[in-house]
């Protein structure tokens, strides 16, 4: 049912409000806390929904290299982190910890943009 | 990606995004969904970045990414940032940086830099513009005066172009998807004519946040890549978001 070039155009109205359930929910995060506590919270509380989402980037990078790609990142994406400038190592790490994933696979959501521009 | 940046004939400005993200990153024939998409819309997060109890800036986020794609900083100037594609890529910048060559910066970290520290739209603009990044991108920036938004293409050395809203001529918008818009965007990925289009009909006068979301609801503006829709207004230092599907039938991108 995809719907594939030429498409038809149709300019909506009357969309907002969309519905309640669609609405994001907000947090605080705190800079006067250390780095590696601002978002524990935070993390905390969508650790499995982060887990979930970079299970999937992994499902798809594990998809060439027979889970070859995986293992670089795992060995290679957790030292970078330490390269990075402050106070960004310590946020990772602190998202590291909180949800209990890798920090390569932390590291390698934070610089996803960077691998993905080609 | 789709990013606005309008101007009501008060002078008052409007800043909204579609956040797209996932392509080729597994389609799920039987839902018609991108497997990515799907797993980025339950971690997106309103964030409310406080120091000493008092917002310095707010943005929308995936939870886990500490960079920013979409904030406002109450009082001072709007941002979001679009994908851009390069032969250039941000890759090369990533090997190189491995490789110790670290005089470059990363997307989402010089953007948090921009927020935390930008004081005015036009630093904001000066630090996006010139600073050496890792990858390319476009800038979308909306200040607080009339004519105050811009589109700063970026490649990984420098700002290629930097388009500015001119109201007093008719340019009373910008409308920025992943192409640069000096050029024609791809028949197979056209979502600036729709937009731009739907923008039109919408007019100045109707300027406002619901209607601009209107036009980020519209096909193919709103297509299946799509995770949220973001809405900003800078004297407010207002923002509020809402997750979004495209309901078949929808284009992939």
């Amino acid at each position: 049912q995809a719907q594939v070039p030429p498409f038809t155009e149709k300019c909506e109205h009357g969309m907002y409000p969309p519905k309640a359930e669609s609405k994001v929910a907000s947090y605080v995060i705190n800079l006067d806390l250390p780095p590696a506590e601002r978002w524990t919270s935070l993390a905390k509380e969508k650790a499995p929904q982060i887990r979930d989402m970079i299970a999937e980037i992994k499902a798809f990078a594990g998809a060439f290299g027979n889970g070859s790609i995986i293992a670089l990142v795992d060995k290679y994406l957790a030292p970078l982190a330490d390269t990075l400038p402050y106070p960004f190592a310590d946020e990772l790490k602190g998202i590291a910890k909180a949800t209990d994933i890798p920090l390569g696979e932390v590291v390698l959501f934070n610089v996803f943009y960077e691998f993905f521009t080609v | 990606c789709t990013s606005i940046v309008a101007e009501d004939p008060s002078g008052k400005l409007f800043h909204a995004r579609n956040l797209d993200f996932g392509l080729f990153l597994g389609w799920d024939i039987k839902n018609n969904t991108w497997a990515l998409s799907e797993k980025l819309r339950p971690i997106v997060v309103n964030l409310d970045w406080q120091r000493g109890g008092k917002t310095v800036f707010k943005s929308v986020n995936f939870a886990g990414y500490v960079g920013l794609l979409t904030a406002v900083k109450p009082q001072t100037f709007t941002y979001s940032m679009n994908e851009r594609f390069s032969a250039d890529g941000g890759y090369i910048g990533l090997i190189e940086w491995i490789l110790g060559q670290r005089d470059g910066s990363w997307m989402g970290f010089l953007t948090r830099e921009v927020l935390e520290n930008a004081t005015s739209f036009t630093e904001a603009e000066t630090m996006l513009a010139n600073r050496t990044m890792l990858a390319p991108a476009y800038f979308i920036l909306g200040g607080t005066k009339s004519g105050e938004g811009a589109i700063i293409t970026r490649s990984r050395e420098r700002a290629l172009d930097i388009k500015r809203l001119d109201p007093a001529n008719g340019r009373w918008f910008l409308l920025q998807t992943n192409y640069d818009n000096w050029e024609n965007p791809p028949f197979i990925d056209d979502r600036r004519t729709p937009g731009d289009n739907c923008m039109a009909n919408m007019t100045t006068a109707n300027t406002d946040l619901p209607h601009i979301f209107d036009v980020l609801s519209s096909k193919p503006v709103l297509n299946k890549l799509t995770t949220y829709t973001a809405l900003m207004q800078v004297d407010e230092g207002h923002i509020e978001s809402y997750i979004q599907e495209c309901p078949d039938p929808c284009i992939p991108w």
